[in-house]
């Protein structure tokens, strides 16, 4: 998280807020619930509290405008800026102004959830400036999350604690959800939910997160999933990429998804059984695509099964179980993939490298030797 | 050995004004004028690298695909790093 510095902040926490004008993209009411709700977000954590007004001039003055809008900051039409606010201060400070050429939403993502902007835009009434945490509200670009379920990221509440300390009327009964935490590559004890290649590249996915794995680059970068595939689920349970059909596939329950790149294909998702898996598979671990024979291996529990992409049929012989191919893989498989023609099992934050043909194990390796910290 | 990568679009000299516009707005790039300019390291070259450290992409200071694809994101107008002071 960053700040504007200590001095821009709140020196009270009873402040109050004024909607000087509506968006006609949503019912007033709706306008309404996002902006408190907004606000709530951060009063939740912190001793702030926040009085509406409806005359006068309220500390943080919420109002929606386009292009032009009475501050030096001109909006700039359709997407690329979507709202703007001020930090701490007496005037202008801390008001936040949205651009009314954005089509607002009160949730679907048809447009942009007026809620998730506004939470983000508060941020910055209230003394944060933008995180470079990829999973935090205060990212400074924009990703549809789901209002209904939207906690607020721990690197935001470190944040705000940082201004105002933690909120002094948490009630002990109430369980709130932890706020969750970013996944660190540095972490020698992560599981990864799925590793695959796509187009030359290591994609390497944990939560609600990828890692992406440029072949000369020191460090990989870390984005939400939602970000490149907004349609895809996040906590996956297995990737794999197909060369042959430039397709990669996520697979989580019983179900899959189907991209080209980032591009939905039709008619995903699709059913486990897709891939010729019994209905009593109710879920994989783990999926890699054997580039020479074109089979794709996928691991559930102690048994894997082998599919043929070609004859989009299940092998004869199996399902067979995994110790018996991988030597000394002895725990759960919990992700797979292939480079440069060696097989990496992943089980827990340990990764056994393999030659698929002779099933010869070569080296046991961290995390940390493709996904750098 | 097949390698197969994604065919990088082409950087177009709408990217290119693209660019120069939003690392104005969110890195704080100026118009370089007199000697400075002639000295040391370009200051689009400079601006294009704070901007791909903060996020997370490969750091060339120069543009590419991946750092277009993220100008283009809809984000907050509020600049970034220390500009927002």
């Amino acid at each position: 998280f960053s700040t504007f510095g200590r001095d821009l902040k709140w020196e009270r926490n009873s402040l109050t807020y004024r909607i000087e004008n509506y968006t006609p993209d949503m019912s007033r009411s709706e306008v309404d619930g996002s902006i408190e709700k907004a606000l709530q977000v951060w009063a939740k954590v912190t001793p702030l509290r926040f009085t509406r007004i409806y005359s006068g001039t309220a500390d943080i003055m919420i109002s929606f405008g386009r292009q032009a809008h009475g501050d030096y900051y001109p909006f700039d039409g359709r997407d690329g800026t979507l709202a703007h606010a001020f930090a701490p201060s007496s005037g202008i400070g801390g008001d936040a102004h949205f651009d009314e050429d954005e089509t607002f939403t009160f949730r679907s993502n048809s447009g942009y959830v007026l809620f998730m902007v506004a939470a983000h835009e508060f941020g910055h009434s209230l003394g944060l400036s933008h995180s470079d945490d990829p999973g935090a509200l205060m990212y400074p670009t924009y990703t549809y999350r789901n209002p209904e379920t939207f906690v607020l990221p721990k690197d935001d509440v470190n944040g705000i604690q940082s201004l105002y300390g933690p909120n002094p009327d948490k009630d002990p009964s109430v369980v709130v959800p932890l706020p969750p935490s970013t996944p660190d590559a540095c972490d020698s004890t992560m599981v990864l939910d799925a590793v695959t290649t796509l187009r030359g590249e290591m994609f390497f996915f944990k939560d609600s997160f990828f890692w992406r794995s440029l072949p000369n680059s020191r460090t990989p970068q870390q984005s939400l999933i939602t970000s490149f595939w907004p349609t895809a689920p996040v906590n996956i349970d297995a990737a794999f990429e197909s060369r042959h059909s430039d397709k990669i596939y996520f697979f989580k329950g019983r179900r899959v998804w189907a991209f080209s790149g980032y591009t939905p294909k039709r008619g995903y998702p699709k059913k486990l059984t897709t891939f010729g898996l019994p209905r009593s598979v109710r879920k994989i671990d783990a999926a890699l695509n054997d580039v020479q024979s074109g089979k794709i291996l996928l691991f559930s529990g102690d048994y894997y099964y082998s599919y043929d992409e070609a004859r989009r049929a299940m092998d004869q012989g199996y399902p067979k179980r995994v110790d018996q191919t991988f030597f000394g893989l002895n725990s759960k498989v919990t992700a797979a993939f292939q480079y440069r023609s060696f097989t990496y099992i992943y089980s827990g934050p340990y990764m056994f490298e393999y030659d698929l043909r002779s099933g010869r194990l070569y080296r046991v390796l961290r995390n940390a030797y493709f996904l750098r910290c | 050995v097949a390698v197969y990568c994604a065919p990088q679009p082409e950087i177009t000299l709408q990217d290119e004004n693209l660019a120069e516009s939003y690392l104005k707005k969110f890195f704080n790039l100026t118009e370089e004028k007199g000697p400075t300019s002639r000295r040391g390291i370009n200051p689009v070259t400079k601006k294009l690298s704070e901007m791909q450290r903060f996020f997370g992409l490969q750091i060339t200071g120069t543009l590419d695909a991946d750092t277009v694809a993220m100008m283009k994101k809809p984000r907050c107008g509020v600049p970034d790093g220390n500009l927002a002071r």
